[in-house]
């Protein structure tokens, strides 16, 4: 039910 | 102990049990100079002979010395000759031996303590290495105090910083008004050489005058009232005289020129009180700004708690990198701390905090915000009935 959630910034991107 | 009268015997000649120390002085006479051996005879034959009258005094001491006497006591033997008067060569003899073997014990002695000590050294310095190492790397008490240092050197920077401040401000007071001083005293200058000029000016025109009137108007300039000073030149004399005297003319000027005196008072007054004033302002706003612009650098804004938006969570949301997001439960209530990424760039992640007071990112489509004061409380009412 939940969205896919938008894509992450660079900041957040664990790679 | 033993007088020069009765001289000790010396152990050989009194016990033959004991061996060793009789060898160790033969080879102190081996190592003594020719003119020394050549001494020695005559005080050996004076000192048997003198043992041979004491030798029933002393005889029970050699019984102890051999009970006691181990094999390693020869160096008990320099001790004897040093204490008796066997006369120079003797004396000086044992000593030499004894210090013979002194060196080489302080020998030994030395390279046990140089061995130890470079030992020691090298340890210690390998444990200190080690300690460096460790409170490097770990990150706790060392950064804690090392932060506690940069908190107590900034402190101690604003102050001085602000002590400067004051004392710059002190100088600025104190130049304006010497500078205010300076000005006064300057237009007083002014004045006085206005004052003289036209005093100059006023004898020059009088002195016109009267070579007009001299010459009968071929030189000089006529008079105003030349038909009034044509028969009264006293007058004119007069006037002279009641302007030279400050008389009533002046002492009108005087009277206006008293009441308007305070002008340059109060603007004196004001720019001594105004400019300090001023230049607070001035510094409490640079000091506003620098704040702001700290806090931005910092990546977060300044939160004002009256702007401050809420929202609620709509759905369960599992953080997939937990050093940057949060963990939300639907219908967590949190406050926006940021719209934007640390860049400062719109993002679709905002910066929240959540009721247990968790700062992280979360996606922006997985909470609505609250628009009202009054709607939180409504929500809140709403969450406590379910």
């Amino acid at each position: 039910r939940p969205p896919r959630p938008p894509p992450k910034p660079l900041h957040l991107r664990t790679e | 102990m033993s007088s020069t009268a009765v001289p000790r015997p010396k152990p050989w000649e009194t016990s033959a049990s004991l061996e060793e120390p009789q060898r160790n002085a033969q080879s102190l006479s081996a190592m003594m100079t020719s003119n020394q051996q050549d001494s020695r005879p005559t005080e050996e034959s004076n000192n048997s002979n003198s043992a041979s009258e004491s030798a029933p005094e002393v005889l029970p001491r050699p019984a102890a010395l051999n009970s006691s006497g181990t094999y390693g006591e020869s160096n008990t033997i320099p001790g004897i000759y040093g204490n008796s008067n066997y006369g120079i060569p003797y004396d000086n003899n044992p000593y030499s031996m004894n210090s013979i073997y002194g060196n080489s014990i302080g020998r030994y002695g030395y390279g046990g303590s140089y061995y130890g000590n470079n030992y020691g050294s090298f340890y210690g310095g390998g444990y200190g290495a080690g300690a460096g190492y460790g409170m490097n790397n770990g990150s706790g008490l060392g950064e804690s105090t090392k932060a506690t240092f940069q908190l107590i050197e900034s402190l101690i920077g604003a102050v001085t910083g602000f002590a400067q401040m004051l004392e710059s401000t002190y100088m600025a007071t104190h130049n304006s008004f010497f500078t205010m001083i300076s000005v006064a005293e300057q237009f007083g200058n002014l004045k006085e050489m206005l004052g003289s000029f036209f005093g100059i000016f006023a004898i020059m025109k009088f002195l016109k005058k009267i070579l007009y009137r001299a010459t009968k108007g071929r030189l000089g300039i006529p008079p105003k009232n030349f038909a009034e000073s044509e028969g009264s030149k006293n007058k004119l004399i007069e006037d002279f005289q009641k302007f030279n005297d400050s008389g009533t003319i002046n002492s009108n000027e005087k009277a206006t020129r008293r009441k308007i005196s305070w002008k340059p008072l109060l603007f004196f007054l004001m720019a001594v009180f105004g400019f300090p004033y001023l230049l607070n302002k001035f510094i409490t706003k640079l000091q506003t700004s620098g704040t702001i612009r700290a806090s931005q650098g910092n990546g977060s804004e300044p939160i004002d708690p009256s702007k401050l938006e809420f929202a609620r969570a709509l759905y369960d949301f599992v953080p997939e990198n937990p050093e940057m997001e949060v963990a939300l439960k639907k219908g967590d209530l949190m406050a926006i701390l940021s719209k934007k990424d640390p860049l400062g760039r719109d993002s679709d992640w905002w910066k929240v905090r959540t009721k247990n007071g968790n700062i992280g990112y979360i996606p922006y489509n997985y909470i609505e915000i609250i628009k009202r004061r009054k709607k939180i409380e409504h929500v809140d009412d709403e969450t406590r009935t379910h």
